[in-house]
């Protein structure tokens, strides 16, 4: 059987909400490494892939390898049930069709149940390889998620170019053209507001801004957002959940005809 | 004009 408790539901809904408007159908992969997930969105241009390793949990048991098919709406909405300081366990037999949700409130006194029926499915899954990348951007995810979302009042896409010592973001539209323009930090006294640029070797390439607005639903999950970009590459666009994994994000960028 | 290519033409299927 697969049986895994979390100190606070928190985190867990936290990543079914930068989850739920992207895919609708996942498969949450059970092993003794944690649990795992990797979905393409509908339209197949962008790539979501995460992880919430073993040690993250407060207790782990896993006899078998399973696979969980989940529509994620129906586990967002069930994960809404959580208050945000319950903890939770998540259990399910290994040839079960059902996976059982338990919060408990933090002074023992409520314990709610909910049991949701798993699916059968057959998710295509891709082979991500590690690589190196020509330009890697960390920066506040409030910030970047501030950004994406103004520069989709101008235009459908963000051309990101980076140099050193900083990174533009810029879009055009027919009411007219923006550029954001994002400077390496000198000097922070906190680490989530810092914004480092390392360069290897400058880049520019065009993304969607529509997914990029999705990927920004991950923003409540870590105070710093990562970018890392090389050329005729997906972009991945990456958030750390302390202590328990990270979701990212893959996007293809635009090319020229 | 650019345009969209699938993300699953970047990584190998598995």
């Amino acid at each position: 059987m697969f049986e895994c408790r979390l100190p606070k539901a928190e985190v867990l809904k936290k990543t079914m909400d930068a989850l739920k408007d992207l895919i609708k159908e996942a498969v949450w992969d059970v092993s003794a490494q944690g649990l795992s997930l990797q979905s393409m969105d509908s339209s197949h241009v962008s790539l979501v892939q995460v992880t919430l390793r073993t040690e993250g949990f407060d207790t782990f048991r896993c006899d078998k390898n399973i696979a969980l098919g989940v529509n994620m709406d129906t586990m967002q909405k069930l994960m809404k049930c959580a208050s945000n300081d319950d903890n939770i366990t998540l259990k399910s037999e290994d040839n079960g069709d059902l996976l059982s949700l338990i919060f408990e409130s933090p002074n023992g006194e409520k314990t709610s149940e909910y049991e949701m029926k798993l699916m059968d499915l057959d998710i295509e899954q891709l082979g991500i390889p590690d690589q190196e990348y020509s330009c890697t951007i960390k920066m506040p995810s409030g910030e970047f998620q501030r950004i994406c979302r103004d520069l989709s009042n101008i235009g459908e896409s963000v051309n990101i170019t980076v140099v050193k010592g900083g990174v533009d973001f810029s879009a055009k539209g027919d009411i007219g053209n923006a550029k954001i323009h994002v400077t390496e930090s000198s000097n922070v006294d906190n680490e989530k507001d810092a914004v480092t640029v390392e360069v290897n070797e400058p880049v520019n390439l065009t993304f969607a801004l529509r997914y990029l607005n999705f990927f920004t639903k991950a923003t409540p999950l870590s105070g710093q957002v990562s970018l890392s970009i090389s050329p005729d590459v997906p972009l991945v666009v990456a958030y750390e959940i302390e202590d328990l994994g990270h979701v990212k994000y893959f996007l293809a960028p635009k090319i020229e005809n | 004009p650019k345009h969209q290519p699938s993300i699953s033409s970047f990584f190998m299927k598995t």
